[in-house]
């Protein structure tokens, strides 16, 4: 049975005009997270990877394609997490990062803290010799689209992301 | 949001969870992906779950580690995920989803929502599903 990887792209609503670009999406990085299990890489590698891929891929909602806060900025989350050890790595609220996956892994591997925010994130970052990408790069048509769509009065973000109940 | 959890051919569980968040939230607002035991959790005794949905509400119920609590209870990985997603809809009102794993490589991808993006690789064979009920295969 061993070894396994599984993934998701999030449970919020996926429009049918992206549903196919979503599946081959998850497809995708569930293949090069499996074909390093199947190395005889670790489970580690395999999740930090496959998310990576993720997060890679505009149509998710993580890295590149991340939606936007209200002041049409992108602030992201992660967390990694090593069954073996208990060992966890995240950062929160961290700006100008291709793949927040990897920076928690650093802050794991790295540091003896469980979790690095904000301004702390991006000085760890730096530190890490991780590049700074510009906001622009992160931002995408679709998520610049829905961003406006929820500014207006009387919007509801989150139905609008989650969807109805299902 | 995006996750994964894996179990590699020595036994060793991890998982991984990243997101941009909830649409127009405020400055500064964080929610649960990177709070241990809600956005995820790994334990090599008894499994893995990677988490997505409304970040506020799932770290009302810490969803993972709820759902690892009825793993250790002796559910399989695809009833502890119901569970744990039933609670956080018939507690807090709020739907979600999961991918979960066992020591062994049992797996469920899981949710309430209408959609989730999803895939697993095992034995060979690529899952994938999208809308509720879908289970595709292919091989590898």
């Amino acid at each position: 049975m061993l070894p396994v990887v599984v993934v998701h792209g999030g449970a919020g609503h996926v429009p049918r005009t992206r549903a196919e670009l979503s599946t081959a999406g998850v497809c995708s990085a569930t293949r090069a997270g499996y074909n390093i299990l199947k190395g005889g890489g670790s489970s580690m590698d395999a999740v930090v990877e496959t998310v990576t891929q993720l997060e890679n891929n505009p149509v998710f909602n993580a890295g590149c394609g991340s939606v936007l806060n209200v002041k049409g900025e992108i602030e992201m989350d992660a967390l990694v997490m090593d069954g073996k050890t208990l060992g966890s790595g995240a950062v929160s609220a961290v700006r100008n990062i291709a793949n927040p996956t990897q920076l928690a892994r650093l802050v794991m591997d790295q540091t003896s803290h469980s979790c690095l925010t904000a301004e702390g994130a991006s000085q760890f970052a730096r530190a890490m010799g991780i590049p700074e990408v510009p906001l622009e790069s992160l931002i995408t048509d679709y998520s610049r689209m829905r961003w406006k769509e929820n500014l207006a009065p009387g919007a509801n973000p989150v139905e609008c992301q989650m969807g109805k109940m299902g | 949001t995006v996750g994964a959890v894996a179990v590699d051919t020595e036994g060793n569980i991890a998982c991984a969870t990243s997101t941009g968040g909830i649409l127009n939230k405020m400055e500064g607002r964080v929610g649960d992906t990177p709070c241990i035991g809600s956005g995820g959790y790994a334990d090599n005794n008894i499994g893995a779950v990677s988490t997505t949905g409304h970040g506020e509400a799932i770290m009302k119920v810490t969803l993972a580690r709820l759902i690892l609590f009825h793993m250790e209870q002796g559910h399989s990985v695809e009833a502890a995920s119901d569970l744990g997603l039933a609670h956080m809809k018939s507690r807090v009102g709020s739907l979600g989803g999961v991918v979960t794993v066992d020591p062994q490589g049992h797996w469920a991808a899981r949710f309430n929502s209408l959609q989730m993006a999803w895939a697993a690789a095992q034995k060979d064979t690529l899952h994938y599903g999208l809308y509720t009920g879908e289970h595709f295969t292919q091989d590898l």
